[in-house]
C-alpha cells in the first residue's frame, strides 16, 4: 500500500 | 535578543540606511540555532508583505543575506513551496500584485532568478519562476 506520509509541503500556487 | 527582536531591528522602517549588525546578528543566530530555520523563514515571509516599501525591501535585503550566509537547512525552507508561494502573492496580479509597490516586485522577481541559477538542487524555485513566465508575470 502507498504509504502517504505527511508532506512537508504545499502546492504551487499558480500567479 | 531573539529572532523577532532582530528582524525588527532589521527591518524597521525607521532605518537611515541597512542595520548591517542586526542583519549579521539574525544570520548568526540561524546558522547557531538549530531549527531556527523555519522560525526565521516565517518571521521573514511577515516582514516581505510590508505595505511599508523600505520595510519590505530591507526584508528582502535580510532574506538575500540569509540565502548567502545560512546553511542548506535555510535553502530547504525557502525552497518550499510553502514559502515561494508567499512571494509570488507579492508578484502575482491574483493576489496582492496590484497593492505591492513596484521595487519590492522586481527585486522578489530578481531575487527568484538568482536563486535558480544559484541553487539548482532547489528545484521548487526553477517550477516557481518557470510558472511566473509562463503566466507572464515575468517578462524578458
Amino acid at each position: 500500500p502507498v504509504i502517504r506520509g505527511f508532506s512537508d509541503d504545499e502546492p504551487l500556487v499558480i500567479a | 535578543t531573539s529572532l523577532e527582536a532582530l528582524i525588527q531591528r532589521a527591518t524597521s522602517p525607521t532605518n537611515p540606511g541597512p542595520d548591517t549588525a542586526a542583519i549579521d546578528a539574525f544570520c548568526g543566530m540561524v546558522n547557531k540555532e538549530p531549527n531556527s530555520a523555519h522560525i526565521a523563514t516565517k518571521l521573514i515571509t511577515t516582514q516581505i508583505q510590508s505595505p511599508q516599501e523600505w520595510e519590505a525591501l530591507q526584508s528582502l535585503n535580510l532574506l538575500e543575506a540569509c540565502m548567502k550566509r545560512c546553511g542548506s537547512s535555510f535553502h530547504t525552507e525557502i525552497g518550499k513551496f510553502r514559502f515561494l508561494n508567499e512571494m509570488i502573492k507579492l508578484v502575482s496580479p491574483k493576489y496582492l500584485g496590484s497593492q505591492t509597490p513596484k521595487p519590492v516586485r522586481d527585486r522578489v522577481l530578481q531575487l527568484m532568478y538568482s536563486w535558480t541559477m544559484d541553487y539548482p538542487r532547489e528545484t521548487k524555485i526553477k517550477e516557481a519562476y518557470q510558472m511566473l513566465r509562463k503566466q507572464g508575470v515575468v517578462t524578458d
